[in-house]
């Protein structure tokens, strides 16, 4: 029997917004220990790691460990059903086909069930190496999702440079070029809005702005976002959600041939 | 000209 129940439902809307542009489908690989999900994007670029704790949720129960195969789309349709003030409840019976999204409105006067049939989908999962970034920054969210954004306008890729003195985002193309630094902030009211870098060797990378773009979609999740990189390996771009854990996209950058 | 790395370049299957 598995069994979570979710207060803020929403937070299941915003991760599935998160992930549904990137991903068809994927296994939400359920255990004692919480929710996981790891799943590469069509293209083989761009790897999608979520962790939900079982601890982070209102109620948590996993007698067995359950992959359930998913079709984004189609819970995307059964989230909307759902008010973000609802309870969520998702239930599975042991090698079920079938997982239960409940829906409760906070005065419990209206129960919405839905059912959603489970696919059997292939799991490939990678090992990702522990490893020490060169430069890790902190910035606010949305303020990435804007440069990223703005910066798409201007060519496919998007050069990031780090230094101790501050990060660099460059795109150029047809129609010019496009430079934006930030700074690391000396004093700020509130800490999400703080840019904060830790940087051992300043390295500076280049990365499809489309996928950016696609991992800008978690903002909603996180008044901050964690960008760690290091020279010639992946980029990730890391969103804390809430206090039950967080997602991690991966990016491979592009490199001279 | 730079060219796209794939993930699988970096991360194995397990």
């Amino acid at each position: 029997m598995f069994e979570a129940r979710l207060v803020q439902s929403s937070i299941l809307k915003k991760v599935l917004e998160a992930i549904k542009e990137l991903l068809n489908e994927a296994t939400f690989d359920c255990s004692d220990s919480g929710i996981q999900l790891q799943a590469m994007d069509n293209s083989h670029v761009s790897l999608v790691s979520l962790n939900l704790r079982s601890d982070g949720f209102d109620k948590y129960r996993c007698d067995r460990n359950l992959s359930m195969g998913i079709n984004l789309a189609s819970m995307s349709k059964i989230m909307k059903c759902a008010g973000n003030d609802d309870v969520l409840t998702m239930k599975a019976q042991d090698n079920a086909d079938l997982v239960t999204f409940m829906f409760e409105s906070q005065n419990q006067e209206k129960v919405m069930d839905y059912e959603m049939k489970l696919m059997n989908l292939d799991q490939e999962h990678l090992g990702i190496p522990e490893t020490d970034y060169s430069c890790v920054i902190k910035l606010p969210s949305q303020e990435f999702a804007r440069i990223v954004r703005d910066l798409s306008q201007f060519g496919e890729s998007v050069v990031i440079s780090c230094t101790k003195e501050g990060i660099k985002f460059s795109a150029g193309g047809d129609i010019g070029n496009a430079n934006i630094k930030l700074a690391q902030t000396s004093n700020v009211d509130k800490d999400e809005d703080a840019v904060t870098i830790e940087m051992q060797e300043p390295v500076s990378l280049t990365f499809a702005c489309r996928y950016l773009n696609s991992f800008a979609k978690a903002t909603p999740l996180s008044p901050q976002v964690q960008l760690s990189m290091s020279a010639d390996v992946p980029l990730v771009v890391e969103y804390k959600i809430g206090d039950i854990g967080h997602i991690r996209y991966y990016l491979a950058p592009k490199i001279e041939d | 000209t730079m060219s796209q790395k794939n993930i699988l370049s970096f991360f194995a299957k397990k």
